[in-house]
This record gives structure tokens, sequence and C-alpha cells, in this order.
């Protein structure tokens, strides 16, 4: 929307209404997390400020289009609307966006079928022009998440929305993260130069290796390569898919000394947080007895030249295969990153490889199921089967599960259904738990594999145990003890366990959409899992004891007067502008953007007054002539004799 | 055994859109899901 009194700070502070469900509470956090991750808006508490958004349970999912400087400005997130993408689609709304095919440019990339659309709701495909609405230089995009999906509105089977290109059909209307676009404008809609919680991404694929360095004191190096010898013989980020490119950093432990270590150290970091997450992929070719170790070097004033702190020694058995790693670090001065290889015991004919190193300040997700030859289970399991992962115990002692249905169920076809579970995990363990299970809240993400952190756009949905709900015609809790509430299963190995009520959708992600991106690579799907305890979100937001008096200057700063104009209040209500003027010149309009002089005003003048003469001149001339003609009519009609004088 | 089938909850109801749910809810808001300033006479 154009109009700077429309934009909000880029910390934009916001109100948790007690109506909201715990659930939609934390993914509506996730969502800021996914801001802050990739843009500069960041969010805060409401803590006072005049205008801020107030986030309610409504019946449905809505909002305004930017800040209306309204005060409390409400946006709803009702049943139905816990989902991370709507939330952000509705703060994207928030902070000033319309719906993509409402750009004024709209039709030259998609029809809008008028005779396809619900009657009564043709206002649902209005389009703004240039002056009301503003594509920000970015190129029309299906892939927004401000986009309509193709059925929208429709009246009959027919889409609302035909695209010009037919491939982006069913492109438009994903609603799983911002697209490269929606970042893109945000950012340049706010004025963007970094993002708040990003520190660093790196694919290893241009020769500078994005400011890494080899540390000093080790015996060999880390070399970047597009092939080992004893693997990996392509790169993670490309897989093949590019000749010429797919670069990855290798430390070879085929030749040299037991011990011999090499250091590759990330270029300085600064946190803010105090908490970051370091995620990679790597390859283990090499002896079992060869080390991979995570260190970081601090730097502070007792140590200006740093000092180094081991964090993890990476586990893992050699496997031909790429592996995800997470690792929390809680650092919070400037630092480095170091990846130490160390050659072990053995002969080796390999090595370790690193690529898409991504290090950012936010939590690690903690579970990674790994499904290998994904395509192929879409394509081959029966419809209404599910699959389960194996089981995780939470850093709280609950152990969970996920069930996936890859080729979907009957009553929705084509659509990966995902449902998670609580399961039992060791007696004595599950003895000393809470139950019911109190508000934990479980994600599951599907992963989008894409290099760079911030432009991943996973599938996420998150469910939460409320320990107060009751299964459907029954006293007993959803979220009680497994044992109690669930059944016993058994495991593919055999093994016996009692798994709890399902909950989670049936419409988490379209098999088409599963092939697009990052989802599957090298044949593998990864689903990120994570338990975490929202119990805090219970209690109701502290309401401020002093809100933000109306200053008048508030509205002077969405107001930009040009050519040294002043900007005023006008009644306390209207900020206006005030403009330059000068002994012969002044500048005018309502920013102040056009100027006048007196010259100007001579030259208006004289032109206006030679013009009124000339006017006023055509007109005697026209009407002495016509009235001449009238009256010599008059005088042949009657008879009257015209006199001359015959000797002038 | 405590119970002889699972149950599973599918908590979106099929429904895949924002919009299928501002609809279901019986909502008719501007373009879907964008609220209407009265005040000011025009569309937000």
């Amino acid at each position: 929307i154009i109009g700077d009194e429309y934009l909000w700070p880029t910390t934009v502070p916001y109100y948790f209404g007690d109506d909201l469900d715990i659930n939609a509470k934390g993914v509506i956090l996730k969502a800021f997390e996914q801001y802050r991750l990739k843009t500069c808006i960041d969010y805060k508490p409401w803590s006072g400020e005049k205008n801020y958004i107030s986030v309610f349970k409504g019946s449905g999912c809505f909002s305004s289009v930017g800040n209306r400087r309204v005060g409390k400005q409400q946006l709803s997130i009702g049943a139905g609307c816990d989902r991370i993408a709507t939330i952000e689609h509705e703060f994207l709304h928030a902070l000033g966006f319309w719906h993509e095919q409402s750009r004024a440019d709209r039709d030259d990339y998609v029809t809008i079928m008028w005779d396809r659309i619900e009657a009564g709701r043709e206002h649902n495909f209005n389009k703004y022009d240039d002056t009301t609405s503003s594509s920000l230089n970015v190129p029309y995009d299906y892939g927004s998440m401000m986009h309509y999906s193709k059925n929208s509105f429709r009246n009959g089977t027919e889409p609302t929305i035909v695209t010009k290109i037919p491939s982006f059909s069913d492109v438009i209307g994903q609603r799983m993260e911002f697209s490269d676009s929606d970042l893109l404008k945000l950012s340049r809609r706010y004025n963007c130069t970094r993002t708040t919680t990003f520190l660093d991404t790196c694919d290893f694929e241009l020769e500078n290796i994005c400011g890494m360095i080899q540390g000093q004191g080790d015996q060999a190096d880390w070399e970047r390569v597009s092939e080992a010898i004893g693997g990996p013989d392509m790169d993670y980020s490309n897989m093949g898919r590019c000749t010429g490119t797919g670069y990855f950093m290798h430390f070879s432990t085929i030749n040299g000394m037991e011990g011999d270590s090499a250091l590759l150290e990330s270029r300085l970091l600064y946190p803010n947080r105090n908490y970051q997450c370091l995620q990679f992929f790597y390859y283990h070719s090499g002896n079992v007895n060869d080390k991979l170790e995570i260190w970081v070097r601090e730097y502070n004033e007792a140590n200006p030249d740093g000092k180094l702190r081991m964090i993890e020694v990476v586990n893992g058995l050699p496997e031909p295969l790429w592996q995800l790693h997470h690792l929390s670090l809680a650092i919070s001065t400037k630092f480095r990153v170091v990846f130490k290889g160390t050659k072990g015991a053995g002969t080796s004919t390999g090595g370790i490889s690193l690529d898409d190193v991504n290090l950012s300040e936010t939590t690690c997700p903690e579970h990674v199921w790994r499904i290998k030859n994904f395509k192929s289970i879409m394509e081959n399991t029966p419809m209404d089967t599910i699959i389960y992962s194996p089981r995780f115990r939470s850093k709280y002692g609950y152990t969970f599960q996920m069930g996936l249905y890859p080729n979907g169920t009957s009553t929705s076809p084509g659509e990966l259904g995902a449902f998670a579970y609580l399961v039992s995990g060791d007696n004595a363990t599950d003895d000393n738990l809470t139950w019911p299970c109190p508000w934990m809240q479980i994600t599951m993400m599907l992963m989008d594999q894409h290099a760079d952190i911030r432009k991943r756009m996973s599938n996420q949905r998150s469910i939460t145990t409320d320990p107060n709900q009751k299964l459907q015609d029954s006293t007993m809790f959803t979220w009680d003890n497994p044992r109690k509430v669930g059944m016993e299963v058994e495991d593919a190995d055999g093994t016996k366990y009692f798994r709890g009520p399902g909950y989670g959708t049936s419409v988490y992600l379209t098999q088409a959409r599963a092939l697009t991106r990052d989802f599957i690579k090298g044949g593998d799907a990864i689903f990120l899992l994570t338990m975490e305890d929202i119990a805090h979100l219970v209690s109701s937001q502290p309401v401020p004891t002093t809100v933000e008096p109306t200053t008048p200057s508030n509205l002077c700063t969405s107001v930009k007067c040009e050519n040294n104009g002043v900007c005023v209040m006008d009644n306390d209500k209207i900020a206006v502008c005030r403009c330059a003027v000068g002994n012969d010149w002044w500048y005018y309009g309502d920013r102040c953007q056009y100027k006048s002089s007196n010259n100007d005003a001579m030259v208006t003048a004289v032109v206006s007054s030679v013009v009124v003469f000339a006017v006023m001149l055509v007109v005697t001339v026209v009407s002495v002539v016509c009235l001449r003609k009238k009256y010599k009519k008059k005088m042949n009609k009657t008879g009257g004799v015209t006199t001359t004088n015959m000797y002038a | 055994l405590p119970t002889s089938k699972i149950t599973e909850y599918d908590v979106d109801g099929g429904k895949e859109d924002l919009f299928e749910v501002n609809q279901a809810a019986g909502l008719d808001l501007f373009e879907g899901d964008i609220l209407f300033d009265e005040k000011e006479g025009r569309n937000s």
C-alpha cells in the first residue's frame, strides 16, 4: 500500500488476547521467529506504544492492511488459523501488503474468470492501480504466500484464476513460507539492511568460502573440492544438478599421521541473543576413528586473540550419505565457529566433508526423521496407509512419534497427512511425568533442503497437548498416559509400546508441492520434529501500566515534507506541511513538492490578462456583427427605407 | 488393551486454506481476509 503513514516501526508491538488458543500463541511466536530470521521486522510485547497489533481469536483469520494508526489494531487468529503460513500472511497484511493478484499489473499474468466466481464474491478480485499499490519493482510472484489459490471463491469445479503461464497454475496459493519475492518486497518497503537473527550461511560455491579461513597450528588443510576420493562424489547443495558447480569442503584422512588435524574457522561473528543454532551436512567416508569436532573461538578483553572451546564431537559411523547435524551454542561474545577434523588410528580410504553450513540465533530442532526414497514411498504406499517415525524422547521426558500418510487419505487424496502421538517410553520415566501431558507443542516440519536457511520454504504444522481436553464421548483425557488411553502396538523389530490418540491434519501438504523445491534431495525427505513446553503462554500477557499519549509529532513522523518544508499539526489532528518561502519564490503542494515564484506569477497574470482581453474583444466584435445583421434584416422585412448619403 | 483403535483428530477438517476457514466461519470479508475500515470510509 502506498503511503509512509501505513508503515510500522521495524519493531512491531503486539498484544495477545486472553481468548487466543495456546497453540495459536505458540505458532504466532514461531511466525515471528521467521520474520526475525528472514527480514528486519521484529516483534515485541506491547509496552504502552500508541499503536500496536492486538491479536485475538475472532471467527476466522483477518487483518487490516498497513498501520491504520488507530491505537489497538486488531488481527484475528481464529479456530483453524493457527498455521504458521496463515499467521505470516495476516501479519504481511498488517505490515502493508495486499494480495498478490490485486497488483496493478495482474492482468498481464493471470486471467480472472469472472463467470466462475461465486455470486456476490466478485469484490474479492479487486485490483489497485499504481497510485494506490506499488509492486516495489518486484516481478509478479506466482509463488507469493499472498496469492490466492487457483480455486479461490469458485462457484463450481473450474478455477477462478488462470495463470498466463500454465505451469504456474498449481504454484499459486502456496501456504508454506515466505517466497523470495515476499521477502524482497518486505525488505524494500521497510528499508531493511540486515535480518535480526541470521548470522551466516555457506554452500562453498564461491572460492572465497564465505570468508572462512584455515586455522593456525594444524597439520593439514580443508580443501574446497567438487568430489573426493572415497566419497562423496557430489556436493549436497546442488546434488549434481549443475555441471561445473557443486563444491564442498573436504578433509582427507588417507595420508598423514594419526592425530593430524585441520581447522576450518568461520569469519568473525557478532551474536545478539546469547543462543545460536549451527546446522550443517557432513559426509564421513574415512576411518571409524577419524573425528569431526566443533569448537568455538571466543574473543573478549582477556583473550583478544580468541580462546578455543570445544563444543561437541560429532559422533557418527562412516556412512555413504550426507548427514544433517544440529548443534546448539550459547555464545555471547564475538566468536568464530571452528570445524576441526582429526585423523584417527588405522587406514582410511576417504575423509570428512562439510557442506551447507547455516548459523542463526534460533533454537535447534531436536529430532530428525529421514525418509529415504520418499518419492517412491509416496507413489507406492496405498492410500489411507500410515507410516510412523521412530519414537523420540523429548528433553521433558515425554516420548512422541509422528505418523505420515504418504499417499493421502480417502477424505483428502493427493495430500500428505501428518499426525502427532504421545507414546509410551521407559516405564520408570513415564511414571514420573505429569499426566495428562500439559501444554507441550509438537511441531512437524518437512524441511526444504535449500542450502541457505533464509530461502527455505519448509512446511510445518504444530499441535499442542491441552491437559483438559477429553476424548470424544469419553471421560478420559486425550493427552493422558498412552498406557491408559492408547493402544499397544508393535514395531517392525518386535518392540511393543503404547500409542495414544493422534492429532494433526490430513491436508499437511499436497504431494505435488512435496515434489517441488528441495523437499526431496538425493531421494530423501527430512522431517524435523520438536516438542516445546509452552505452558508459559497460558497466563495473560501483562497490560502496560502507562500508554503512550497521543503526541502531535507522532503523525508527523509519517509525513515527509520535501524542499525544506516543515510538518506541523493542524488542530492537533492532521499533519500538514508548511512549505519554505523566499522573497520571490515559494513551494506548495501537500508535500511542498511544487515550486512557484513571482516571475511565474507575473507571467501568469500577463498571459491571463491578454487571454481575457482577447476573449472580450472577440465577444464584442461578434455581438456588434450579429446586432447589425439582425437590425438590417428587420428593416428589410418591415419595408423601411434605407437612406444613404449620396454625396458622401 | 486400553483401546482397540487409535483415534486421529483432523484439526483442519480438510480445509486447506485460510480463505476456506473464513468461508466456513460465514465471514464475507473484503478480499476474503481484509478488514474494512469504516471510520475512514475506505477499504483498508
